[in-house]
């Protein structure tokens, strides 16, 4: 059975992919079977749905500026248009002549290729809203490289008015990506370095001060001021670094490891 | 356009269910 790595695409397919596993082991065990009913309205309302999906999918890659996005769901979309189109046939088949089993396998391979392509669909558009996070992460990151160069109490008035909405987004969002995630480990570990971040921002804040501080009064405080400026600003890029990392993984990275 | 696709997607695996719900009543009689 498929492991679903959110809860949304959990509670979308995960229904869906039990109905059609089951399917697959009846068509196994019985390969006869009855007369099939007329399955014409049924098959209709699975292609109306595909067809709103496909405009609304087409419409994501159109207004989206994320290339690898533009790249992955187009397959996607095709794979799921041409299940509704085997869906068809098998119905159009089927009201010809119940019995047949070409149809039957089609009906099969045509609820599979709209699992399929469903999960590829939102699994591509998912790592496309994990690659938005990231990129708020990885400004985080940037504005601590500035840390160096704030040597004024202006510059860190400037520098701490840049970085806390960054960092409040960014720590927003992680949180609500965390729990959105089915894997219990990945959202520990989300969760520790959020909350590492949340603590070593003030102390970063204030290592900056004391530094500033010690170097216009002078003398030798100034060389510790800096290294544990360093430290902090260290221990929160590693943080960071830790969640863009952990943010990436995906239950089938556990499954290669195991 | 996130919440439409996740919507349409679910009404989609929705329809899904019904069609092979259909197909495994009558497989399983």
């Amino acid at each position: 059975m498929p492991v679903f790595h959110t809860k949304t695409i959990e509670g979308i397919l995960e229904p869906v992919a039990l109905q059609v596993s089951k399917l697959v082991i009846l068509h196994e065990e019985a390969e006869d079977g009855n007369a099939m009913p007329d399955l014409s309205y049924a098959v209709h309302v699975v292609k109306n749905a595909v067809d709103n999906l496909v405009k609304v999918g087409y419409d994501t890659i159109n207004n989206s500026d994320d290339q690898l996005l533009k790249q992955d769901m187009p397959p996607a979309l095709q794979r799921v248009e041409e299940a509704s189109l085997y869906l068809i046939q098998a119905s159009d088949m089927l009201r010809a002549d119940p019995f047949s089993a070409p149809a039957r396998k089609k009906l099969i391979e045509g609820s599979r290729g709209i699992l399929g392509g469903t999960s590829a669909l939102l699994l591509a558009f998912d790592e496309s809203e994990v690659r938005k996070i990231l990129r708020i992460c990885k400004s985080v990151l940037e504005y601590l490289a500035i840390t160096e160069v704030v040597d004024s109490m202006d510059d860190l008035v400037t520098f701490v008015k840049n970085l806390s909405p960054v960092i409040t987004r960014m720590t927003k969002e992680v949180d609500s990506r965390e729990k959105e995630l089915t894997h219990q480990v990945h959202r520990e570990m989300l969760q520790r370095s959020l909350e590492q971040v949340k603590q070593l921002t003030p102390i970063l804040i204030s290592g900056i001060k004391i530094y500033v501080i010690s170097k216009q009064a002078g003398g030798p405080a100034v060389q510790d001021a800096q290294d544990n400026r360093d430290y902090t600003v260290q221990k929160v890029s590693n943080e960071i670094h830790e969640i863009i990392r952990v943010l990436q993984l995906t239950t089938y990275d556990e499954d290669e490891w195991d | 356009n996130a919440p439409e696709m996740v919507k349409q997607a679910r009404i989609l695996a929705q329809a899904t269910s019904n069609l092979v719900n259909s197909i495994k009543g009558q497989a399983e009689t």
